[in-house]
């Protein structure tokens, strides 16, 4: 089975044309194996990407280099998920 | 592990395998086999069955309402929502009078698990699986975008055609079964007047289209009906839902299921995004599902309500 183990889930919006064409291109760039969860739609509205942890630490200095902001809606996935899967067990017990 | 005798002791406050799902379904026709019967429309590439359950109190090829959940498989409060429908459409046929209206004179056919072969990979390899699992010729690559494969503006913007995109639209339009067998049911059925296509996440009611930025000639209806139907989603827990047509509230999408219904004639063609609490994405807590049920269920009867009151 897959895991996520470190993976983290960031939302970002974007400020302006500028960030928002930066995104844009993200999405077509397989160098951070990035995964959108919500897609670039427009200024203003949260963009949703999950990074997997070797890609961690580029990514965010990819975006803190050109001064887009950013938080962290999932710290670790595999800890969510796998509260997921317990809950899932238990419900099922 | 304990299994629901019947759809009563089911649990809908949690999620569920596809195998859970199947039993449901079939608990669901046979406590109701006046009114639920199960329509198998083909099998997935892995060979699982793509089962429809048709809502019918009779008559011959009645005007019908198609909804669809989970063709983006990771999505799992859409299957759980669909599961919770069926249950609800049982429960309130007879005792509420605007659905027993509609089924009355209606028939509703709801596919609950559009992307078995996803879902089943999401729950045992990979949460995060989108797609379908059909291989790519000449591609390590597994799977197309069910929502990118339909004959609208198929391969053009919006799709990727590299088959280890998120958004690959596949060899040709229809290539998957999941969505040639929704294809042949719809043309061979012929009198489907709404069609709905749920999605997970971002809180969003649209219509078509996706592919061009040429309005649809129903624009003012579609348009009109989306804005009550979200503020009637909105008057349980207050859930803000942005509504208007996919190339506008979200982007430019090429081959997605709606704008084909849409072109097929279907003038009620819908797509949702469903709750976004901001914190999870695809993994909404189990706790989530009911409440997002609940509040869909309200957008998708007026949807249904109007459909039913104004034929065309």
């Amino acid at each position: 089975k897959e895991t996520f183990e470190g993976h983290q889930v960031f939302r970002i919006v974007p400020k302006d044309d500028v960030q928002l064409s930066l995104l844009k291109d993200l999405e077509d760039m397989f160098e951070f194996q990035l995964d959108f969860w919500k897609d670039v739609t427009g200024v203003g509205t949260p963009v949703d990407v999950r990074v997997p942890l070797d890609s961690l630490e580029s990514f965010k200095s990819h975006l803190e280099t050109r001064d887009v902001d950013y938080s962290i809606m999932i710290e670790d996935l595999q800890a969510v998920l796998d509260q997921e899967q317990e809950e899932m067990d238990s419900a099922a017990r | 592990f304990a299994q629901p005798r019947n759809t009563d002791s089911y649990d809908y406050y949690n999620y569920h395998t596809i195998s859970e799902i199947y039993r449901f379904q079939d608990m669901l026709v046979a406590e109701n086999p006046n009114l639920v019967s199960k329509v198998v429309i083909g099998q997935s590439y892995e060979g699982r069955p793509l089962n429809v359950l048709k809502f019918s109190t009779g008559g011959t090829n009645r005007r019908a309402i198609w909804i669809d959940t989970g063709i983006h498989s990771r999505e799992w409060v859409t299957q759980a929502s669909g599961t919770w429908f069926a249950k609800k459409i049982v429960t309130d046929y007879g005792r509420d009078a605007a659905l027993t209206a509609i089924l009355d004179n209606m028939d509703i056919f709801l596919e609950i698990v559009t992307n078995p072969d996803g879902f089943y990979y999401s729950h045992t390899r990979n949460r995060m699986w989108r797609k379908t699992r059909k291989p790519n010729r000449g591609s390590s690559c597994i799977g197309v975008d069910p929502n990118r494969n339909w004959d609208a503006g198929f391969g053009g913007p919006g799709a990727s055609s590299s088959p280890c995109s998120e958004t690959y639209h596949g060899p040709s339009a229809h290539s998957e079964s999941e969505v040639k067998s929704i294809v042949d049911f719809v043309k061979s059925h012929g009198n489907i007047k709404a069609f709905i296509s749920i999605h997970a996440y971002s809180q969003m009611l649209m219509y078509p289209y996706g592919y061009t930025r040429t309005a649809v000639k129903d624009q003012a209806e579609l348009h009109a009906v989306a804005q009550r139907a979200v503020s009637n989603l909105a008057s349980l827990y207050g859930t803000r839902y942005r509504y208007g047509s996919i190339i506008n509230v979200i982007y430019q999408a090429s081959g997605g299921t709606i704008d084909w219904t849409y072109n097929q004639g279907i003038k009620y063609s819908y797509t949702f995004e469903l709750r976004d609490t901001g914190r999870y994405g695809f993994v909404l807590p189990a706790s989530q599902i009911v409440p997002t049920a609940r509040e869909t269920w309200l957008a998708l009867m007026t949807l249904m309500d109007h459909t039913f009151k104004n034929p065309y």
